[in-house]
């Protein structure tokens, strides 16, 4: 098992610290339109150091900040950890549990967090490329891209095999 | 390294096969370098045969089958390359009640050395999570999840707990 | 001309409100010209506001509810210039079972003035369609259609003959 | 009612005739992936003088005739005729019931007929136009499009509306 558990605070419509457990095999995520299922997915994302706004559905850092509601204020930081199971030692730290943590101000900064001490966006992938989960655009599978692995002409297909060797 | 692009490439290509085969209940699936003499620049074709069907190349599938395409040279690259976990947001949302059947069998048979969250509004999809959540929105527009099935180890707890409730 | 351009965008605007009440359940949306002064080039923006939500642009929605807004303004404008017939092919395939629901009941309310063909994947829009085909594709790769369900006058035809059988 | 029925041969995955008639109100289509559904809305584009190919999927005129399958042959003609309901008089053309057949053969000529006379293109496109239902964009919603309504920027938005006014 590889993902121990993701929690979300003020990010997007999470405004509520919520914590999702993932235990290993398969994890179903449903509801109804517009409940926040693709939210988790960014929020996926963006933990592990996303750095293309478009990928998480935004346009500025703050998009990704509870933005308020029918009579609920706005939040000025959203907060967003995962936790990986590290007793097989597949992450080169003497950790059996590694946090990732990213966090997003109302001014636009964003600090990163390995087990709790702040590090820079740079060590965040550096770990995930030494673990053996790098850049792969083939581990999160937004809504509607199924056919984007597919639609790219043939030499642009060639990226993704690129990533894979 | 030029060996290990085509060292993978092959992998993936009989993987690709292979996961087809699953997927469609039959029929065939051809990938190939456009231009094997550059293999340094080379796109990379793809040519499918659903079953009962005719050889032909992926803009002419319908809505569906290029789903279950892209769903089948997913599972390859998996297998092929397995990360530690995938994300897969609403990818069986155009497949009919059979294909997604079969789809979900195919992901079941990953669900060993990956770790998968599928998000899906799909009832057979639901049926093969171990652990299910369901998210909801409330009158303020904040998400809230609530766990629907816990997984198999969990439940026998819970399964206990409530019998003696 | 100006004057038939600046009718049918009030007449679809407010048709889009009426519609997306009815669709969403509740919530309002504000359809504008972006450049009131030069009508003869100005773009339309629209904004929208799911209950319980802010007031938003369209690509901050999710999946499900871009597809609810954009059969909202469909609906708008066929109940504003109907058009003698309309074939809507897997327009449902985001939505889940509740919004289906709602989608269909405005359908209905249109189905007098304008014929509609409907394919789809979901059981909700098979209940509410008068006639229904089944298409399905044989060992050639040819398709072959099924009558399912015989139009309402049709029905007590072949139902009599059925019970005489 | 306005369409009365469809009549396919040839055309696409439909090799043999077959006959699709249309009652009032709502007509459901439904059945596995790659059966044909979305080749009937093809159909329907097609024989009201769809000149773009993309629109109905296809490469080249011939894409549209039955190109073979498993011991199947390919087929030398396309055909399709839409049988519209008159009695209302909507089109202006003294017969109570208007037919409007197009064939296309492997040559890549295309022919057009109106109540099994010969006619030239523009004569169906005129007569679409007088009845109105001209050029709307609005009356075949192909699969996977419901988000191109929504997603064209605010000055594309403008040519749906002043299609309809
Ligand atoms: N920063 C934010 N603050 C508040 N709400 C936000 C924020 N960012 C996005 N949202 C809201 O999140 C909603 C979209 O959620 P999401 O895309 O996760 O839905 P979903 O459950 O995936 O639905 P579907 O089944 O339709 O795909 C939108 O209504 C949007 O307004
Ligand atoms: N000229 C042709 N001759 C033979 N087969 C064809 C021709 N053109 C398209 N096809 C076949 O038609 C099939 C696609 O059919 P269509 O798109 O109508 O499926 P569908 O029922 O809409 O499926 P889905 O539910 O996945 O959208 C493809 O498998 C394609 O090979
Ligand atoms: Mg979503
Ligand atoms: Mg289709």
């Amino acid at each position: 098992m590889n993902l121990r558990k993701l929690e979300l605070s003020g990010f997007k419509t999470f405004a509520r610290r919520t914590e999702v457990l993932l235990p290993g095999g398969v994890t179903g995520i449903v509801g109804p339109n517009g409940s926040g299922k693709s939210n988790l997915s960014d929020a996926l994302r963006w933990v592990l150091g996303e750095q293309s706004l478009q990928h998480i559905r935004s346009k500025k850092t703050e998009d990704v900040i509870y933005a308020g509601g029918a009579n609920r204020a706005p939040l000025g930081m959203a907060e967003v950890t995962i936790t990986l199971d590290n007793t097989s030692g597949w992450i080169p730290l003497d950790f059996s549990e590694v946090t990732i943590t990213r966090r997003a101000y109302r001014s636009g900064d964003n600090e990163y967090f390995i087990n709790g001490s702040r590090v820079r966006l740079r060590d965040v992938i550096d770990l995930r490329n030494r673990a053996g989960f790098g850049q792969s655009s083939y581990s999160v599978i937004g809504q509607g891209l199924v056919d984007a692995v597919l639609s790219q002409r043939p030499e642009e297909r060639r990226a993704l095999f690129e990533e894979a060797a | 390294t030029k060996k290990q692009f085509l060292d993978t490439f092959e992998t993936v290509a009989s993987e690709f096969e292979r996961f087809f085969g699953i997927i469609f209940g039959g029929g065939q699936v051809q990938m190939f370098l456009t231009d094997p003499e550059s293999i340094n620049t080379s796109g990379i074709e793809i040519l499918a045969q659903p079953p009962g069907k005719r050889l032909q190349s992926l803009s002419a599938l319908s809505g569906g089958e290029r789903a279950l395409v892209a769903g089948a040279l997913l599972f390859a690259i998996l297998s092929a390359k397995p990360v530690p976990f995938c994300l897969l947001d609403e990818v069986d949302a155009a497949l009919d009640e059979a294909n997604v059947k079969r789809f979900c069998q195919a992901l079941k048979s990953l669900a060993q050395q990956t770790q998968f969250v599928v998000i899906t509004h799909n009832r057979e999809t639901m049926a093969i999570a171990d652990a299910l959540y369901g998210v909801s929105m409330g009158q303020d527009g904040v998400s809230k999840l609530v766990s629907l099935r816990l997984p198999r180890e969990d439940r026998s707890d819970s399964a206990e707990a409530s019998a003696q409730a």
